[in-house]
Order: structure tokens, then sequence, then C-alpha cells
């Protein structure tokens, strides 16, 4: 699974998330990549977030909503990545990762799997990491 | 306001045969992503052309690259969202396109929908003249291999670092 988040010079955030699903998933299987509020959301009110891991944990918490819902509560995108991913390993077993933009131009990339492959750039900075902590 | 990017090439436990090639691939969506965003362009156009540069990459799981369903066939979802009207777009199990995300943005922009399916959204993609690629230009030897070695429920666990499959 892929995925990006932007903010534009307009203020305006989008989300894009793209994948081939899981080897020798059952035909007809959905995860959450193109369920909206699960693989992706964006509001320009709150953020945009895009996800990946686990599908069927992901559609169970909404995890792209859940992480938009504690940045609307007043969370940080690493607070409120951290507390959805948390959330979703307690109550459903499940891993995966977000990237997040906030409205005010925060960002965070945030994973409970191994690895997660991520870059991100700002002003002439890009900065990028694969395991926990970079 | 400062444009800004954030790209990543999915969460998992990454083999070590694959791990260069993701760090350069979504460094490299990242910094052409954010030139548009530095040119003008808009979120869904930054958004869309990063995902792009993914799907087009053989190395990651989306487009080119896909791994095999059970049927040893490709099925491919996308999803697109815009912040500004909360407009979004979407594709789920579409065969034979190279890029979903452009699918997903046509959805969003062309017709009153969220989401189109199966052979509706590969039907709606040929009414866009969007070229069909082949089953074998999606998909590369190492996927058909690994789709011959994996039993299902091993594959999930390895990959996500936890005990259940699919429902």
């Amino acid at each position: 699974t892929v995925g990006a988040v932007a903010i534009d010079a307009e203020g305006n955030l989008a989300c894009a998330t793209s994948t081939g699903g899981i080897t020798n998933k059952m035909v007809g299987r959905v995860g959450d990549t193109p369920v909206i509020g699960s693989g992706g959301y964006a509001d320009n009110q709150v953020g945009a977030v895009s996800t990946t891991g686990h599908g069927e944990s992901i559609l169970k918490v909404t995890l792209a909503r859940l992480i938009i819902y504690h940045m609307e509560q007043g969370a940080s995108p690493g607070k409120a990545a951290d507390k959805a991913l948390l959330h979703m390993q307690e109550r459903v077993a499940g891993c995966g990762g977000a990237i997040v933009i906030s409205a005010q131009g925060e960002w965070t990339a945030k994973f409970t799997t191994k690895q997660m492959a991520w870059a991100s750039m700002e002003g002439g900075t890009l900065c990028y990491g694969l395991n926990p902590g970079e | 306001m400062k444009p800004i990017i954030v790209i990543h090439g999915g969460a998992w436990a990454i083999p070590e045969r694959l791990v260069e090639g993701s760090m350069t691939g979504v460094k490299r969506a990242a910094r052409e992503g954010f030139a548009l965003l530095e040119s003008g362009a808009s979120a869904v156009d930054a958004v869309e052309a990063a995902v792009r540069i993914l799907e087009d990459d053989p190395v990651f799981d989306a487009g080119h690259g896909a791994v095999l369903n059970a049927d040893g066939d490709v099925e491919l979802d996308a999803i697109i969202m815009d912040g500004k009207t909360l407009a979004a777009g979407a594709i789920c199990c579409v065969k034979n396109v190279s890029n979903p995300v452009t699918l997903a943005r046509s959805v969003m922009e062309k017709t009153d929908h969220v989401m189109l399916s199966g052979a509706g959204a590969n039907q709606f993609a040929a009414s866009l003249g969007i070229e069909e690629v082949s089953t074998e230009e999606l998909v590369t030897q190492h996927a058909r291999e690994e789709w011959g070695q994996y039993k299902y429920s091993d594959a999930v666990s390895n990959l996500f670092n936890m005990e259940a499959a699919h429902d």
C-alpha cells in the first residue's frame, strides 16, 4: 500500500491511498484503502490522513477518521496517530501506520508494524525514515 | 501557507531486498510532489502525482507491483479526497489499470458517486479511454513466486506482525 497527504499554498488539504491488496487474498475481498474514513480522510478544518496496515483492523476502527477525531479534540497529529494506532492494537489486535498533516501544517508518520518507509518535504528539507523512532 | 507533502510506502515487515528501493521511491515521490506544490499545484494534484509515482514503481504493492489474489489475478483499490470540499473518489477490485488513484480521482470529479467497484469501475475506466494493461505487466516475477509459496494466514501474520488473519 502507498499513500500521500499534502497541504498546498492555499491551505487546502488532500489525501490519496492505493493498494494491490495482500497475496492470496480472497477474491472480492476489499480492505481499508478505498473506504472513506478508513484508508484516508481529508478535511481542511482539521487535517488529512492516509493509512496502511492490516485492512480489516483499520476498517473496524475507521482509523483515518479516528485520527481526525482525536485532532478535533485537540491532539497533535503525532499524539492522535499514536492514540488511534494503540486503540487498534488493543481492541482488534491490528497493526498499521498512518501519515498525517494538520490544517496548521504539523505533520507526522507513525506505525506499529516493524517498519514503514516514509518521506516528507517541507521548505527545502527532505525528512525520511524506515524503522521506529527515525 | 507553506506547502508540505508526506508519503508512505506501506507499513509492514519490509524484506531486505526491498528496503533500498522503498526508501528511494518514497523520497522521489516526496520531492516530485513537493515540486508540484511549490509551482502552485493543488494538494489534490500533488497527492495524485505522488501516488502515481509509487504505483509505477514495482517495489510497491500498488499499480505495477501489485500482488495476486487467490485466483492468481490482480485486484486494485484506491481513494483520493479533497479536504476543501470533502469530495472523495474511490475504486475497488479494479483490474488491468496502471494508476488506480487517477481512476479514483475521475470517480470524484466526473461522477456523482464516491466509489465504483469491479466490473463497473473497469467499464468506467474504458469509457474514459484509460488504456488497459495486462496482468502480466502489473505483477512482478517475485509476486508470482510468492503467490505459489504463501499460505494465506502466514502471509498476514508475517507482514503485519500479528496473529489474526482476515475475518
